[in-house]
């Protein structure tokens, strides 16, 4: 309706990825926000704190490199129910998961980010990024939380966070796919989607381009994450060869 | 294949190794 080359999709199709594509998310998630109020988790207390702050560099990248696997492997389960995605070939499915499962982890956080305290939920409790500091990237954990802040100032709902992250995973700009067309075919449908969701819960118009905006913000970050561990491996190859996830070496390269 | 042996498991696997 828009005079772009946009697929034909009724409002009826619209509703329908949208509830799919929501229902795929929720079963994927992890956490789910109301478990983790259940929970009543709490921050790290300052002893807490410094132990993390104590541990050998190569032991916290090694706890952080675990931690993203575990949630990729989700991501990767969310991908799979993704209408269509399954009906890709598999070169593709392997290099969109590639590219972006780690930009749907990071989309995700915004889910376990607690903006009144600039924490996270990381291993049972809630963490600053003073948590981090052994790691010894102090910049890339800035970006991290401030990509997380940003993103939960737009109060998503769990239906147009799952959209988005569907949106990101079917990137069509991603080197060394088969068949484009098709991932871009899935990806218009999947922004309608989000589209028509923004607008039924009467967003203002320019959501969607703040959202569009966090595409770059994601790939700045994942690219950050590739530097930093290259820095990491060079000094540490055998940590990285020996204690790493073998998932997470095979998508970061390592 | 081999590069991304796990991968392809996972997308193969009607369940993940994960514990939804």
């Amino acid at each position: 309706s828009n005079g772009e080359t946009s697929p034909t999709v009724s409002m009826a199709e619209l509703d329908h990825l949208a509830h799919v594509v929501s229902k795929s998310h929720l079963e994927t998630c992890q956490y789910l926000r109301e478990e983790l109020q259940q929970m009543n988790c709490q921050n790290f207390l300052q002893d807490e704190v410094e132990s993390y702050q104590k541990k050998p560099r190569e032991v916290m990248w090694q706890l952080c490199a675990l931690k993203i696997t575990e949630a990729i492997q989700y991501v990767v389960e969310f991908a799979k129910r993704i209408n269509g995605f399954m009906d890709l070939c598999q070169n593709d499915q392997i290099v969109l998961l590639k590219a972006g499962s780690l930009e749907v982890v990071f989309i995700r956080m915004c889910r376990v980010f607690d903006s009144h305290n600039n924490t996270i939920y990381f291993d049972r409790k809630f963490a600053g990024p003073d948590v981090f500091k052994a790691l010894g990237c102090d910049d890339l954990i800035t970006s991290v939380f401030d990509f997380a802040k940003n993103m939960s100032s737009l109060h998503l709902t769990e239906e147009e966070l799952a959209l988005f992250s569907a949106f990101v995973l079917l990137s069509a700009d991603r080197s060394w796919l088969q068949d484009k067309l098709q991932v871009e075919k899935l990806q218009q449908k999947t922004q309608l989607a989000l589209q028509h969701v923004l607008q039924k819960n009467q967003r203002e118009d320019g959501v969607l381009n703040k959202l569009r905006c966090k595409v770059s913000a994601l790939r700045s970050l994942c690219s950050q994450h590739t530097e930093k561990l290259s820095a990491f491996r060079a000094i540490y190859p055998d940590i990285v060869r020996t204690h790493f996830p073998p998932l997470y070496k095979e998508l970061f390269g390592a | 294949k081999e590069k991304h042996k796990i991968l392809h498991q996972l997308l193969q696997n009607s369940t993940s190794p994960v514990d939804l």
